[in-house]
């Protein structure tokens, strides 16, 4: 399964809709410093269900939302959709799944799959049921690439379980 | 579950020796196992890069740091690959000699698993399918502009 | 002794917003007492990119940050110039166009403090005075070789 | 005053004696991942006194010997020599200073000014008395450059003591 969109509005640097259309292979993300790639990071971690405001940068989740630039209000909530593609032999539509998480400036928060409520619980088991163990497995931040090797020997297995 | 995580250790262990070896273009390095029980053991990394005589992660360099993380991950993808895959600016501490090895593990782990990189530099864009550009033309806000394909095939 | 405190503070303070300014091309920055008693008064760092509505140090982006340090650091060395200054490789997450700016500061630095940097980056070789190549052409063994003067009047 | 130059046997990765001869102005060391850059940034710091092997990447400070490569065994001690030059406008013998750290791969410690045997406590303050303050106003790490933001209040005024 590989991810086929992903939308953001109103979340950190980007107050507009946007969307990101992503390929097989290698996708590569560039820019000049301070223009929102490691928010998209933030923004991918954030719509499968991670709940560490910490690993994102910010204080707490209310921090996902746009708080304004020249001549723009922030926003009232954050939004981000990815759009994954379940498999690899048919990309038709009922292959393809719908995850959006938002959260108001109040912090009030929404799930949704294929535009149905449902619970954060819901969501993160979604995708650990489609192969996304830790976040560790998958996630590597600025600056933190050699996290693994400040883990404790114990915490450090975990890669050797999600291997397994 | 024990059969599998020992199972799954040893194929990955494997692989580790071989990577790292191939990407330091010699030395050596495994991973041990912290006890004989499964359900506690943790994870030790050890690796000598060739001509030294010392496998102290900490007295490592910085790029030598990242080139021993990559060559796990690698392991670690060969053997279960992810769906996607997420690295923001991993090649900071790399020269360009040890990006081009880099890029070269990347398309490998790319051909079953999804990858998104996020990087400054221009060899590691080189090895891309597809090239995304973020902007702020309107300070604070950011945009995504342009997409390029297989800049490689130029 | 609180005398001195403050009008330190006051004046390193003075040198930060102007310098963040200059490198950021606008946006504001300031450094915070969090008391009155100079005794244990701490320090807390403020900064708004040009644009952006909140200056939440957390929230910048890496580059974004090592900009924030290498103001403070210019405007710590303007007021009292340590002898000498070692970085090693801070201009790490830094783009082109800042690793520029920070060459900029750099120089100026330097005319009273010995400046000792280690890069990867060309941009930053090209201000220096003099370069130092590191080597281990026998593996494990570090080693000195060639010394290049003045590469910038080149 | 300014370092002259930095002199080091068998001291990390610098087991033959090396000799690096600085200059005024901006000094640039290069050279491929590993080959030894951050180790001379090790030795500045211990040569001046530091006592934290952890800031030096080690777990203890015979780390700093020359531990053996290639057909070239681990060495007995490690030395480093660093000469500064106190007055600017005069540039003679009398104004130069000698400052010598060794340790032996048992643990034993030297510590000399000018020849002269010293305790480390009698370096540190030599130093102190020529400008050279906390480390954390002259050092500034691989991959550490934002500790100055990750630092407590309280850590950070450090800094504007030592610029006042
Ligand atoms: N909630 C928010 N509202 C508005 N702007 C935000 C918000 N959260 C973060 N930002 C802004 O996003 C910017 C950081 O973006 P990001 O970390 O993605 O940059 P980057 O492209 O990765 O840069 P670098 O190359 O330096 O790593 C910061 O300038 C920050 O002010
Ligand atoms: N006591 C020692 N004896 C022998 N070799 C050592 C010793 N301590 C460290 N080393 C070696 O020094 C090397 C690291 O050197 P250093 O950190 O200076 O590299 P670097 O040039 O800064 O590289 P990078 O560009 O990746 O940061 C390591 O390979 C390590 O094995
Ligand atoms: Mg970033
Ligand atoms: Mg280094």
């Amino acid at each position: 399964m590989h991810i086929k969109s992903l939308q953001l509005k109103g979340f950190k640097s980007f107050a507009d809709e946007t969307e990101i259309r992503f390929s097989k292979g290698i996708n590569c993300i560039v820019g000049p410093n301070g223009c929102g790639k490691s928010n998209v990071v933030d923004a991918l971690k954030w719509v499968t269900g991670d709940t560490s405001s910490r690993g994102m940068r910010a204080t707490n989740m209310k921090d996902m939302v746009f708080k304004g630039a020249m001549g723009k209000r922030a926003a009232r909530t954050s939004e981000v959709s990815i759009t994954i593609s379940r498999d690899e032999l048919l990309p038709i539509k009922e292959n393809e799944i719908t995850v959006t998480r938002r959260i108001k400036s109040n912090g009030d928060s929404e799930f949704l799959i294929n535009d149905r409520k449902v619970r954060l619980k819901d969501i993160q088991e979604l995708f650990l049921s489609i192969g996304l163990g830790h976040k560790d497995y998958v996630f590597f931040e600025q600056g933190q690439i050699d996290r693994v090797l400040r883990l404790k020997p114990e915490e450090r297995r975990v890669l050797i379980d999600d291997a397994a | 579950i024990t059969k599998r995580f020992f199972a799954a250790f040893k194929a990955v262990n494997k692989v580790f020796r071989q990577t790292f070896k191939r990407v330091f273009g010699g030395g050596s390095a495994r991973l041990v196992l912290t006890s004989e029980d499964p359900t506690e053991a943790g994870i030790e990394i050890e690796a000598k890069p060739p001509g030294k005589k010392h496998s102290n992660i900490n007295l490592l360099s910085g790029g030598e740091r990242t080139l021993v993380v990559i060559s796990l991950l690698y392991a670690l993808y060969s053997i279960h690959p992810a769906p996607f895959l997420v690295l923001d600016e991993i090649d900071a501490a790399l020269d360009e000699i040890n990006i081009l090895r880099f890029t070269e593990l990347l398309k490998s782990i790319s051909e079953k698993t999804q990858v998104i990189v996020i990087t400054h530099k221009k060899v590691t864009m080189e090895a891309a399918d597809v090239l995304y550009g973020v902007t702020m033309e309107i300070p604070g806000i950011s945009k995504v502009v342009g997409v390029s394909f297989a800049l490689s095939e130029v």
